[in-house]
Formats: structure tokens, sequence, C-alpha cells
């Protein structure tokens, strides 16, 4: 009765909307936590003593050199064919503008071909990509190849319509990555509303001339620390599964969304497990990732440092596409491990949430997939998460306690029985 | 350990079906 005993204590009983709770007073308390910031920080040190009251085994810190990128004023006006405040926010890693700013001629491209049969006609000017919304890993190209690509012909800026699937004019930030060779220049998102105004000015062969002014900041890197907390296991300690999430977030809104839902219904594994009084025959261990909005960079970290191990790491488990209303797992993992996958799946017919869809994703568990390792990510209801993704708009107002609870029975249920079992999952 | 040196899996899918059912 074990699998029914997780989900009538995750749904129905003492724990439902735990983890909605206690994600609220952390996001409510610590804030947005972005890499090398003092929120992250406190952040951290929050959940250590969290983990550490919860009655978790081996709770600790794993350093990790994380990127420090800070966010300075920033401000976008269009001058020209009219006076209109831009809604902006500068891409993780941009340069500033000089103090003065950068005042320039726009030219609009709907995609990198079009820049690249235009690109005599951008020197100087600020480059505005209206991409349209494809999906975000098609689409997500522009946000962090495309000030590289207005560089190499000549544009002094790039604004970057938000890849978002909706917009209530509203900017959504990420990463964006420069190359060796081709000179830095500022580059921030804009709203969709204002890059299709801007692409339709300019289909009409309207001038347009625009203001810009940023003053990010980059530093040394700084040291960050990846949370490890575990039930260690009863027969076979040294083996693991995995489950995790990713502490940091953006500097924006409250990262409750990205990736809170998926740290804290990780903890709630844990909790739910402990409180039943279970004890799985491999140890559970929870990672709580650092610096994974900079691209994976405490868990690419953690697995430099543990590799060595990799033949114990049975399972490794990552939620961190939202906490919304599940519908199964994403798996990684050969024709015997994903039936076995299925098998564990029918458990959680009492909340229809059974099916197994191929491949795995998440950035902080690539790392042990693509060296063998069985992976599985949680799928749910994506509709509206780009609508407040790496925006103001990430705060607990898009969470429901209810979807949470469920995900946190999948993600329990799945978590204790792949450690329970006798053996490990084929690979 | 469970899993043997050279990977092979000794239990039958059966097996597994029947540990897994366990669990209900």
């Amino acid at each position: 009765d074990i699998a029914k005993a997780i989900i009538d204590l995750a749904v129905h009983g003492k724990a439902q909307n735990r983890s909605y709770e206690r994600l609220a007073v952390f996001t409510d308390t610590i804030g947005p936590r972005l890499s090398g910031s003092k929120n992250l920080d406190a952040a951290i040190k929050y959940m250590f003593s969290a983990l550490q009251k919860d009655g978790l085994e081996n709770v600790h810190l794993e350093p990790v050199k994380v990127p420090h990128w800070e966010r300075g004023e920033e401000f976008a006006m269009m001058l020209e064919p009219r006076n209109h405040s831009i809604a902006i926010l500068g891409l993780g890693n941009s340069v500033a503008t000089p103090p003065e700013g950068i005042r320039a001629e726009v030219l609009v491209v709907a995609s990198f071909d079009e820049l690249h049969r235009r690109a005599h006609e951008a020197k100087g000017k600020i480059v505005v990509y209206n991409q349209p919304f494809v999906s975000y890993g098609e689409t997500v190209r522009y946000r962090s190849l495309g000030a590289v690509e207005a560089a190499k012909v000549g544009a002094v800026a790039s604004l970057i319509r938000s890849i978002a699937s909706f917009s209530i004019d509203s900017p959504h930030t990420g990463w964006q990555n420069y190359q060796s060779g081709v000179p830095q220049i500022p580059t921030a998102c804009i709203s969709v509303e204002d890059a299709e105004m801007m692409s339709r000015m300019s289909c009409r062969g309207t001038k347009i001339v625009v203001y810009l002014k940023m003053g990010a900041k980059t530093y040394p890197d700084s040291t960050s620390f990846n949370t490890v907390a575990e039930i260690v296991g009863s027969k076979y300690p040294e083996q693991i599964v995995l489950v995790s999430g990713h502490l940091d977030s953006w500097d924006v809104g409250q990262g409750a969304m990205d990736d809170g839902g998926g740290a804290f219904i990780s903890w709630e594994a844990l909790s739910l497990i402990k409180d039943l009084g279970l004890r799985p025959k491999r140890t559970l261990r929870m990672v709580l990732w650092t610096g994974e909005e900079q691209g994976g960079v405490g868990a690419e970290q953690y697995y430099q440092l543990h590799k060595e191990n990799i033949s114990n790491f049975d399972i490794v488990m990552e939620s961190d596409e939202g906490t919304f209303k599940p519908s199964g797992l994403a798996f990684t993992g050969n024709a015997k491990a994903r039936d076995i996958m299925k098998e564990i799946m029918a458990l959680l017919l009492p909340i229809n949430v059974t099916e197994v869809y191929d491949t795995a994703d998440g950035t902080d568990i690539n790392f042990w997939m693509r060296n063998g390792v069985p992976g599985a990510s949680l799928r749910d209801d994506l509709s509206k998460y780009f609508w407040f993704h790496h925006s103001q708009g990430d705060t607990m107002t898009v969470q429901d306690p209810n979807q949470m609870n469920l995900c946190a029975a999948v993600w329990t249920v799945v978590s204790y029985i792949i450690a329970d079992m006798e053996e490990m999952l084929p690979r | 350990k469970s899993l043997s040196k050279n990977g092979n899996y000794p239990k039958t899918f059966e097996d597994i079906k029947n540990e897994i059912a366990g669990y209900y």
C-alpha cells in the first residue's frame, strides 16, 4: 500500500499543500535569487537550515564557482517616429552601454537569415529581432546568439523579442553568450508588443530611432553552493536515486515557477517518505542546484566531482518545467528500463498521472544522462509556462497548491520505488 | 551490488512487474 499511502498523504492528508506553503514562505522571504547575488546566498542558508530542521540526513553544501552578473539601471525610449517608452530587461551577461547611452536607428529583422541578407544595412544600428515564437527550444537561440550575430554585421546593440508564447507587454530575460573575437554589444529583451510594432513600422518604411541605456556589471565568479539532503538507504546506501530542482532564479519576479516549484516538490519527496517512516534500500538524495540559469554551472561541477561514482547512480530526476497539472514523466533510458518505468507509473492511476514520454529533459541532469544514467523529468501542463518564464510574472500567484500536491505525489512515488526496488534500473 | 558488473539483468520482467505491483 506504499504508493497509495504516499498519494493519500500528499494529496488528501496532513501534507497536502505543504510544498506550496513552504514555497510561499521561501519566495516571499527571499525573493529572486540570481547567481552571485546576496539573495541566492540567503536562499541557500535558509534551505540548509530548513532541511536540517526537517530532520533530513547528511544535509550539506557543496561549493561551486558561479557567474556574477548584475543588472544596472535600464532604460529604452523610441525617439522616432514618436516618443514611446520601451519596456526592456537586459539579458544576463550583457555589457553596459556607454554612460551616455546609445542613440541609433533601428533595423528590424524576423530571423537570422534576414539579418544576414540585410547585413549591409546593419552597421551602426540597433538590431531588433522580431522572430516568431515557435517553441522555446527553437526560438531561444535568438536570445542566446542575437547579440553575437548582430555584432558580426556591425550593429551597436540588439533588442530581442522576448521568448514568450503570450504577452501583456512583459519583457522576459535570460542568459546570452558572447563569442571570442566578436565585439560585445549591449543586448536586452523587449516585449512581443514592441517588437511587433517596430516591425510594422519598419515594413511601412518608417524610420525608427531608439535611445538605449543599460548599466550592467560583470564581476569575478563568486562562491555558491549546491544544497544536498538525503534519506540514507537501508541496504545499498552507496547507490543513489537523485531528485532535484534548481534554487537559483532570475532577478525578476520570485522564481516561484522557475524553479521554486521543482526544488520544493523535491524537498517534499524526502519529507513525505520521512513522514511515512519509510527508508528505501538505496539512498534518496535531493540536490538543489545553483547557477542553473547560467547554463547548469552548479550541476556541471557536481558532475565533475561525483562522476567517478557514476555506476552507483540509479536514476537522476529533475523538475524544471513547471509544477502545474502533471501528466506523467519524460524518461531517458533503454527499453527495459522504460518498461519498468511504465509499471511504476501505473501505480499513479488513482491520480491519473501515468504517461511515460520520450526523452527526459533537464539542464542539470543532462551531464549524467549523456553518460548512460537513466533520467526522468516531470511533465505537466506547460500551456502557460512561457507566459511567465524569466519575467516579473514568475511569482507565487501562478502556482496552484493542488497541482503541486499531485506533482509531489508523482515525484515521491517514482523516486521511492526506484530507490527501494531490489535492483537498479538496467542501462 | 544489485546490478552485476557486466550489466546483465538477472530478473525477468515478470518478476519486476510483480515487485512493483507490491507497492500498490
